[in-house]
């Protein structure tokens, strides 16, 4: 297990090199293990967004970590792809800056993922090609609805 | 291989049962706080295996099922069905020939659940082990839950190691 | 101390106990103790929002949770409460008619209590009085800029 | 008594001396993600006598230094001064004379922290007193931070108590 464990930590750190900065639109992130033995070994998440020093994952903005947590998942996601996705409001704390990087990585992965996602923010609602409206009219009781572009705006709440 | 539809009823706030179309590779879930967008997600995970109520957001197993409102009395069983499209055979196997293949899960607040596969009982392990090598799963990072990115970001060295476990 | 800490959670119960419905428009909370002897016991947060039945802050969804944990801090800084009050993206998970409904309550207290709010959310930054630009135009270094209504949508990302 | 100023130098991502004007009581901060807004925050609550760098969200005290980016080299000192209007006297003792009063913390990478208030030396917990009664402090709830909501949701029963002692 232990030619395994290195195989993946590879893989995901590679996928992770390049991943980071399609995310960041620049910068540049990898893994790093805490001890030489892979198997007693901690593994670090350093992450330097474009135009500032390098650092641990905690010492960026509640943003800069969302997006670096986002890079981190589908590097992994990419070691086996699976078929579908589902996200469940991955991008609450982005701006909207990042919210349309984030858009255009899921953009890229949907020509071979079925990505469903749920989110309140109107440019990821705007990206999708289906909406899938939820409400509990009677209190304590789901019901699906269909909704157009505009509706969904409303009912996320983004006015 | 996609995901087709996914048929609930009784699970957690979807009481009557309801049909999820999944026409496109991009579809967004939308609606206020509480409406029940995140309790899909669950019902993915459920049918999926996933045996731990902590994962689905409960304290016992019995919490998916629909528990009441005030309108509504409880209900005595839940049941989710996922509905695949195969024409790409890319679940192997002695299921390659189907072009469609559904699983379902059954649970009644009296008995274990009863799992199907195109209608017929099964095994649990025979569920997981139709999406092995597919990179699905109850916990895998096919499903990204509410907390999943503030776990990962919180993440000491060492757990962030049993994740790459877990993914190897 | 044990009378002091039975004071604390006595006061903080009834402070939850109002202020939850004002919050969520209706719907009742409470805490319990686990266990009789206050120096030992847990307490639990029971909330039940407007139509649904009882349960503990864990079955609530991403929204509602953030909506009571909201209550029960304003319960307790009520007990005391500070000149100013510094919030960091509080309305993160929130749709739109929980983030009207928190304006509302940030409103009522601002009468006594200064906020300075860190926020995304459009509806959230048209309620300041008073906006606060913060840019890194130079990359990794923060500087102030004033900004406009408009404006400051632009710059948190609300497109 | 409310907050009147903030001034800042040297201090994480405000390496050039920064003030921030506080005219009324409903004050939004805007800007895109990692600009440095959350830091406006760390340094109210360092100057107010924080001292774990796990609240400053650092792994040392000296990580509230400006430490550099691709264009500028690390300083070697920050500094923080809140300046309070006090007409209202409400912040008591022998300081309820003063109009307004000012706290002030800096911090040289080979040596302790000093304190200033209304531009004296004093101790930290000079500071610390001040405040005492006010519902202010580093730790009170009136700084919420980003993390805060999250840790009071996942929070089981025998941390809320915590909580709830800490707030006693
Ligand atoms: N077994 C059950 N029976 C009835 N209702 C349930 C059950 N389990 C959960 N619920 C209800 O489902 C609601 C949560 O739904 P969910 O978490 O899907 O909301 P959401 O749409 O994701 O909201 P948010 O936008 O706030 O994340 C809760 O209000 C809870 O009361
Ligand atoms: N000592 C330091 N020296 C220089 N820069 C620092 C220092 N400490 C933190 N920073 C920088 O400050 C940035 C974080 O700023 P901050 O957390 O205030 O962002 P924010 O505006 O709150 O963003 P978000 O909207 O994502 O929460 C990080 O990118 C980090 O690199
Ligand atoms: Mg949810
Ligand atoms: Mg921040």
């Amino acid at each position: 297990t232990r030619a395994r464990l290195r195989d993946t930590y590879d893989k995901v750190n590679e996928n992770f090199q390049t991943l980071f900065p399609t995310v960041f639109g620049g910068g540049k992130a990898y893994l790093e293990l805490t001890d030489d033995n892979l198997l007693e070994a901690g593994v670090s998440v350093m992450a330097c967004p474009p135009g500032k020093r390098n650092s641990t994952i905690h010492l960026l903005s509640g943003g800069e970590k969302t997006m670096t947590a986002i890079a981190l998942i589908f590097s992994i996601f990419q070691l086996n792809p699976a078929p579908f996705c589902l996200l469940d409001e991955a991008d609450a704390a982005l701006d909207d800056a990042n919210v349309l990087r984030f858009c255009k990585l899921i953009k890229t992965m949907a020509e071979k993922t079925q990505f469903i996602f749920i989110s309140h923010n109107k440019l990821a609602i705007e990206m999708a090609e289906h909406l899938l409206g939820v409400t509990m009219h009677e209190p304590g009781v789901s019901r699906l609805v269909s909704v157009d572009i505009q509706e969904a705006i409303d009912l996320a709440g983004n006015e | 291989m996609y995901l087709k539809k996914i048929k609930l009823a009784g699970f957690k706030s979807f009481v009557d049962p309801t049909t999820v179309l999944l026409p496109s590779n991009l579809i967004s879930v939308v609606g206020p706080n509480g409406c029940g967008k995140s309790n899909i997600i669950d019902a993915v995970c459920w049918v999926m295996g996933e045996n731990s109520p902590k994962y689905l957001r409960g304290e016992s197993l019995a919490d998916v099922i629909f528990n009441g409102s005030t309108t509504r009395k409880p209900v005595g069983q839940c049941s989710v069905e996922l509905i695949f499209d195969n024409q790409d055979g890319s679940i192997g196997g002695e299921y390659a020939k189907y072009g469609e293949i559904s699983i379902k899960r059954i649970l009644t607040r009296d008995s274990d659940s009863a799992y199907y596969l195109n209608g017929t009982h099964c095994r649990r392990k025979d569920i997981v082990d139709i999406f092995l090598g597919t990179g699905l799963g109850s916990r895998s990072y096919s499903i990204i839950g509410q907390n999943m990115i503030a776990r990962i970001i919180e993440a000491k060295p060492d757990e962030m190691r049993v994740y790459l476990e877990e993914a190897a």
